[in-house]
């Protein structure tokens, strides 16, 4: 070990190993880390024998793939063996662990951290029971598509159509200008055969707006494109480019009735529409992987003040003082300053997305008895923690690749792939600007409410009423 | 209210921007409202506000959260693991304070002296944090094939890996690579 480095272990004042118990919640659960990690690396999927940098585009994605099927049959012997639930999918596919083995992204992750969640949170007890099975055992690869090539975050935008055909009991969909074309979705170009579509449905001559259907893409066999599926991949990005992001447009594309999740909301066979209890149920999938994108932020800002932290430890540059050595640059006050704010960030966002991911367990047990209280509260402080989260993300990782210098900006240091997989964050699930503006809708409500005295504020904004409101009011 | 300089009287001062700023919003979109825009249009034209009172309403939350929690969290730590974790939420807390100082100053009495105050905590806590910055990530327990990183291994020798991954590179397979011939030597031999 670097001298430097040994060094500051040996300076340290406090037990590193406590620390690291009190960060993963205790002894045990680091241990059950720490076998995971080392029972997946010692698969050794993470190998490269040519570094993936050096590879072609279409290179690249082969090998995600190769790695991805490596990784699913380990995590479908894992099920086997261990039984193992959703959360070891999340633990081996999320976070760190995830980013390790597949770097630049992964063409199946949608599979199980969109699509199978989807189908729970909105398909009938009959379609979970149908798809459910199928999907876990990898029998299919499904994906999502919601984002158009002309529509993102605005959901009530979206133009794709799914027109229910009483006489044949089908939906056909259809894609009625390019800007309808789904556009984004990982895996969906060449990976997956199947994929929960968000479309406008129409019945009986009415809108009703979004909902989720499946479609089949492409032969379970063959794996061609089904008649008027017209798919493919969308390019090379600036990160992320092993993630298969494709397009997805429809020509008269027929799928049974029961291919429309109506866990909320149903199309009866006569085209009757029996609405949802309430629109806001739709949010659940979302609300679930903004949660999940706030504790990813923490994995990747303490990846990255890893890399700067230890680095500055062994880089000596610049003669403090014209008769001593070089210092390392940690002894630089300037250096301090980038890094050990990316420190407390980690702990800041692990224990805010904590906190939050309770609240999303105690509002959703809330909704199942129909209590919709606190949801509008926990939508806004989702969306804005997203934001907020993900752009403190991408400046901690930014500030860490530039306090390693010209060797920050190698591949090789993992910083710039890093910073690519952190500033699509601030993009996907919901783009960070409307996210604030989401949240300011309900914080102006919120104000309102104050000011008119009308009922108690949700905990989160109860300073509003709580607060003078500063020397300017 | 007194700008009070301790971490709980800046988590208080970043609720009092948050509802300040939210104040002034409501404010604006009301004036413009009056001035005869549309609700939709008022909006728009307060949006820069409103994303940045969102921003300011979400720093508190993490602030009080991230303070709350670690009261919490360091109850059952060693007192040197619980000193280096305080002193970690002091930095982040005085860090933010000091990288949102225009909206202090904007909605609480905040003084030139407080503010000269805070810069001095701030620098300290950077001295007091030094001796621990290492022992700090190596907590965080990432693996090298996880951090995959020259710069970042474990045993801190980035120059040689950084010379490692260098060599990984399919240009380093052949001493010269066949441009050479096909364009280098032509060139320079004036029969490009």
């Amino acid at each position: 070990v670097n001298g430097d480095l040994q060094r500051e272990r040996d300076n340290c004042t406090f037990s590193v190993t406590e620390l690291t118990n009190l960060i993963d919640g205790d002894a045990q659960k680091t241990e059950e880390r720490k076998q995971r990690e080392e029972m997946v690396l010692k698969e050794g999927i993470h190998l490269e024998p040519v570094p993936a940098v050096y590879l072609s585009h279409k290179e690249k994605y082969e090998l995600a793939v190769k790695k991805s099927c490596a990784l699913f049959k380990m995590i479908k012997r894992l099920q086997e063996e261990e039984n193992a639930g959703m959360e070891n999918y999340m633990a081996v596919l999320g976070g760190s662990l995830g980013s390790a083995i597949l770097g630049d992204g992964n063409p199946i992750t949608l599979h199980y951290v969109m699509f199978i969640p989807t189908i729970m949170g909105q398909g009938t007890v009959e379609q979970q029971a149908y798809w459910i099975g199928r999907a876990f055992n990898l029998n299919i690869i499904g994906t999502y598509a919601q984002t158009e090539l002309g529509h993102g975050t605005f959901i009530r935008g979206l133009e794709t159509t799914a027109t229910y055909d009483p006489s044949t009991k089908e939906f056909v969909l259809n894609s009625p200008t390019l800007t309808s074309y789904k556009w984004w979705p990982g895996g969906l170009a060449h990976t997956a055969n199947y994929c929960i579509v968000m479309a406008q449905l129409y019945t009986q001559g009415k809108c009703h707006g979004i909902h989720p259907f499946i479609v089949q893409l492409r032969d379970e066999e063959s794996h061609m494109p089904l008649r008027g599926i017209k798919v493919g991949e969308i390019g090379a990005k600036l990160g992320m480019n092993g993630t298969n992001n494709g397009f997805l447009g429809f020509e008269n594309v027929r799928i049974p009735r029961d291919h429309m999740l109506m866990k909320n909301s149903k199309v009866l066979e006569d085209g009757t529409y029996v609405n949802a209890p309430n629109s806001k149920l739709t949010y659940g999938t979302m609300m679930f992987v903004r949660v999940m994108i706030v504790n990813d932020m923490c994995n990747y800002i303490a990846k990255a003040v890893t890399i700067a932290t230890r680095y500055s430890a062994i880089r000596r540059q610049s003669k403090m003082k014209p008769d001593e050595p070089e210092p390392q640059i940690i002894d630089f006050l300037t250096q301090r300053h980038k890094l050990f704010i990316g420190i407390a960030s980690v702990h800041a966002f692990k224990l805010s997305s904590e906190w939050i991911w309770n609240m999303y367990n105690n509002v959703t047990a809330e909704l199942e008895s129909g209590d919709l209280e606190r949801l509008p509260e926990l939508h806004a402080l989702s969306c804005c923690l997203k934001a907020v989260s993900t752009a403190d993300a991408a400046e901690c990782v930014e500030r860490c690749r530039l306090a390693c210098g010209g060797h920050g900006y190698m591949l090789s240091s993992n910083l710039p792939l890093m910073y690519g997989l952190v500033t699509a964050a601030c993009t996907y699930e919901g783009e960070n600007t409307v996210m604030l503006l989401q949240t300011a809708r309900y914080l102006v409500k919120s104000w309102h409410q104050a000011r008119q005295d009308s009922g108690t504020l949700t905990p989160t904004v109860s300073y509003i009423g709580r607060v003078a409101s500063g020397r300017r009011m | 209210p007194p700008w009070d300089n301790t971490i709980e009287g800046i988590i208080e001062g970043f609720h009092v921007v948050a509802a300040g700023k939210i104040g002034v919003c409501v404010n604006q979109i009301e004036k413009r409202q009056k001035a005869g825009l549309c609700y939709e249009d008022a909006w728009n034209m307060t949006s820069v506000q409103l994303a940045s009172a969102s921003e300011a309403h979400c720093r508190a939350i993490i602030l009080a959260t991230y303070f709350k929690e670690t009261q919490i969290r360091v109850d059952s730590a060693s007192p040197a693991l619980k000193q280096v974790l305080l002193q970690l939420v002091d930095l982040y807390v005085v860090y933010w304070a000091l990288a949102r100082l225009g909206d202090l100053l904007r909605f609480t009495s905040i003084s030139e002296r407080d503010v000269e105050q805070l810069q001095s905590w701030y620098e300290d806590l950077l001295n007091k944090l030094r001796v621990n910055a290492v022992g700090l990530v190596d907590g965080f327990d990432i693996r090298d094939e996880i951090l995959n990183s020259a710069l970042g291994a474990f045993d801190g020798r980035a120059y040689e890996r950084l010379m490692e991954e260098a060599m990984k590179s399919p240009l380093n397979a052949e001493p010269v690579n066949k441009s050479f011939h096909d364009y280098l030597k032509p060139l320079m031999q004036g029969k490009l």
